[in-house]
């Protein structure tokens, strides 16, 4: 996912 | 999910455990700065409000739902349970000196201007420095307890897995996520001081001491 797509990280 | 990030979040979760334990074996929270894990608690619950509205995995959601609680729980811990063995005239960093700027450049530095991504950015760039009051509090007193430089040891190595997982996320997605990778640098490049005694001197059995 691009930053804009949300944050898929921890 | 790469092989990086997962070892990362696996060294983020033995952190946690070995910090808890440490804690419960010797009854004391000597040595841990009580205003670095409040401020992990405000970065992990400022950065998770997309529990609320958005789904990405199961690992995802039961990952911050640890981190939120156990942080909570470790401040419990300090404030109540063993509050006789946490000294706070050890722990003298003003913690506004870090929020204040963190939040000022949130509102600058960020990828959209609205409530949930700003307090998003502002978690990251606060996460990158909120191990200063731990720091600081260690080169009060020139020394630490080994079990406590081996929480800090899986902390950093945390974030710095985080590295190759974003080069390795921009050559097979070409992912880029220029926040969080540039504070993610200063973030662990915090810990190169702590990194180069710990592998020195701690894992060779000596005690961490820092030279007078």
């Amino acid at each position: 996912a691009k930053p804009s797509e949300g944050h898929d990280e921890l | 999910m790469n092989i990086f990030r997962l070892l990362g979040d696996l060294a983020h979760l033995a952190s946690i455990f070995i910090l808890v334990h440490k804690m419960h074996t010797t009854r004391s929270c000597r040595g841990i700065s009580f205003k670095t894990q409040a401020l992990y608690v405000v970065v992990f619950v400022t950065r998770y409000i997309d529990l609320f509205y958005s789904w990405i995995s199961l690992y995802n959601f039961v990952m911050k739902i640890f981190f939120i609680s156990s942080s909570c729980y470790i401040l419990y811990l300090m404030k109540y349970r063993f509050r006789p063995t946490h000294d706070p005239t050890l722990d003298t960093f003003k913690v506004e000196y870090l929020a204040g700027p963190c939040f000022a450049l949130a509102l600058i530095f960020n990828y959209h201007f609205d409530f949930t991504e700003i307090m998003w950015t502002f978690s990251i760039y606060l996460e990158a420095v909120a191990i200063f009051p731990q720091l600081f509090m260690m080169q009060r007193t020139g020394e630490a307890e080994t079990i406590t430089t081996h929480y800090l040891a899986a902390l950093g190595i945390y974030r710095a897995l985080y590295i190759p997982n974003w080069i390795y996320r921009y050559y097979t997605e070409g992912t880029v996520d220029p926040i969080a990778i540039v504070a993610g640098i200063v973030q662990t490049g915090l810990y190169l001081d702590f990194f180069y005694v710990y592998f020195t001197k701690v894992l060779q059995g000596q005690k961490f001491e820092l030279p007078a």
